[in-house]
């Protein structure tokens, strides 16, 4: 499964 | 985003300029790692991979897009414009001391075992140890420009209240991103024999010097 995690930081 | 959290990203990007301008004035690179410049250009290069298949804002983008830049300025500038003051016997780092532990601890603990993600983690946790050939560099002159005192500062403070940041975003979104936080903590700790140098020699007029 593809999964991307959120980032949302530099 | 919050105020811990754009006081963060303003203090890294001081630094970044404080560096360049460092070099760009002195037209020198004496005293600064080139190895620790170059951890830097790879550790926004494989983070930012992301620019252009993952939208968050203008900001974030415009951020990314200036802190490539600046990285490889800086590295231009070291190697290249200004090579001939760069202090290359005392930047004896040695890089591979760093980069096969966290390579190995990137395909070891991520959020998913996927080209980009490894790539991110391998970032975060080589962000976190990239300075370590500049401190190097330091403890064996024995001494440091104020200049680069003032940068390694704003890189702390940088590292400092994205900790207040994590902590603010744990309690109002209940966001938290452990592989980000411990690598931040980490790095923060690294600073803190620095920030007590500061604190006592350079904020009082002197120069920093070890004995």
């Amino acid at each position: 499964r593809e999964f991307t995690y959120v980032h949302d930081e530099l | 985003m919050n105020v811990f959290r754009i006081l963060g990203d303003l203090s890294h990007l001081l630094a970044m300029f404080l560096l360049l301008v460092k070099i760009w004035r002195s037209k020198s690179c004496a005293g600064i790692s080139g190895k620790s410049q170059i951890l830097f250009a790879l550790v926004f290069t494989t983070r930012y991979l992301d620019l252009f298949s993952n939208f968050i804002s203008i900001y974030n983008t415009v951020m990314k897009v200036v802190f490539l830049l600046c990285a490889y300025v800086t590295v231009y500038m070291i190697y290249w414009k200004f090579r001939k003051t760069f202090d290359i016997e005392n930047d004896t780092f040695r890089l591979e001391f760093l980069l096969v532990p966290v390579i190995g601890l990137s395909f070891l603990v991520n959020y998913s075992y996927t080209p980009t993600e490894v790539l991110w983690t391998f970032s975060i946790y080589l962000e976190s140890v990239a300075i370590l050939p500049q401190l190097f560099m330091i403890s064996k002159t024995g001494e440091a420009e104020t200049i680069t005192t003032h940068y390694l500062f704003f890189l702390g403070l940088y590292r400092a209240l994205y900790l207040a940041n994590w902590i603010w975003r744990y309690q109002t979104e209940n966001f938290y991103d452990q592989i980000s936080v411990v690598s931040g903590v980490v790095q923060t700790i690294f600073y803190c024999d620095f920030f007590y140098l500061y604190v006592t020699k350079v904020l009082k007029g002197k120069k920093l010097s070890l004995p």
